[in-house]
């Protein structure tokens, strides 16, 4: 049995429409502590890991731990008909007796915030997804930039009309994007500012130590999706790592993005 | 020359 009771149901639908142009289908998998998701793109260069805590649900029951796997675009499809404040309520009462995952269904039901009269409700084919869950430990990054979520987007929309490519470097002088292409270069640099009147318009930089990495910048782009999640967006770089673009969920939990860099042939 | 890194290069499956 699994019952979930989302009241603020935008949050669901920023959600998947953050992450279903990287990754067609992926496996939601519930357990007692929450909703969680981990999955490669196609070409296995950039992978996201979704988080939503059971504490941020309003009403959260899963009595043990299952996979639910799904073809995001049709998610996003059935949640772009909830109102951004819907309340949504997906569920899967058969589990237990259904023999094949494959034929199982998720149901899922909107109720009207406005009119407590009206109820939608959709049921959504399950898919059996063969995915492999990657293990990424804890680590140490060299440096770690916090910028408002809007600022990050704008740049690598900018630099993606210039060049294919964004090398992001975090040294004293604060972060620099910089793209080339064939009409010219550019460069766009951020230094720490904390000096601002709202906390989420700071730019904070911690560095270990100078980094400088080169990133595809169409996988950049299709990351700033999640841009309507988060205020803030947390960019944690290491030069043995794959870049994490962090959007945080208020008080639920996060939707991180790793992407592997360019690296000298 | 730069080459494109995939992600199991740096994670493994668990």
């Amino acid at each position: 049995m699994l019952e979930l009771r989302l009241v603020q149901g935008s949050l669901l639908k920023k959600v998947l429409e953050s992450i279903k142009d990287l990754v067609n289908d992926a496996n939601f998998d519930c357990s007692a502590t929450g909703f969680s998701l981990q999955a490669m793109d196609s070409s296995h260069v950039a992978l996201v890991a979704l988080l939503l805590r059971s504490e941020g649900f309003e009403h959260y029951r899963c009595d043990r731990n299952m996979s639910m796997g799904m073809n995001l675009n049709n998610m996003a499809k059935m949640l772009k008909c909830a109102g951004n404040d819907d309340i949504i309520t997906p569920s899967r009462p058969m589990m237990a007796v259904t023999p094949s995952p494959s034929c199982s269904k998720v149901q899922v039901r909107f109720t009207c915030c406005f009119a407590q009269d009206k109820i939608a409700d959709f049921e959504m084919k399950l898919m059996d997804i063969d995915s492999e869950h990657l293990g990424i430990p804890e680590a140490e990054y060299h440096a770690i930039v916090r910028m408002p979520s809007s600022e990050f987007s704008r740049i690598c929309k900018d630099l993606s009309s210039i060049g294919d490519t964004v090398v992001i470097s975090v040294t004293k002088e604060g972060v620099r994007f910089s793209t080339r292409g064939d009409i010219g270069t550019a460069n766009v640099v951020c230094r720490q500012n904390t000096t601002v009147d709202k906390p989420e318009e700071a730019t904070i930089i911690e560095m270990n130590e100078p980094v400088s990495l080169t990133f595809a910048l169409r996988y950049m782009n299709s990351f700033t999706k999640a841009t309507p999640l988060s205020n803030t967006v947390t960019i944690s770089l290491s030069s043995e790592l794959p870049v994490v673009v962090e959007y945080k969920i208020a008080e639920m939990g996060y939707v991180r993005f790793y992407l592997a860099p360019k690296i000298e042939d | 020359i730069e080459i494109q890194a995939g992600i199991r290069y740096y994670y493994g499956k668990v």
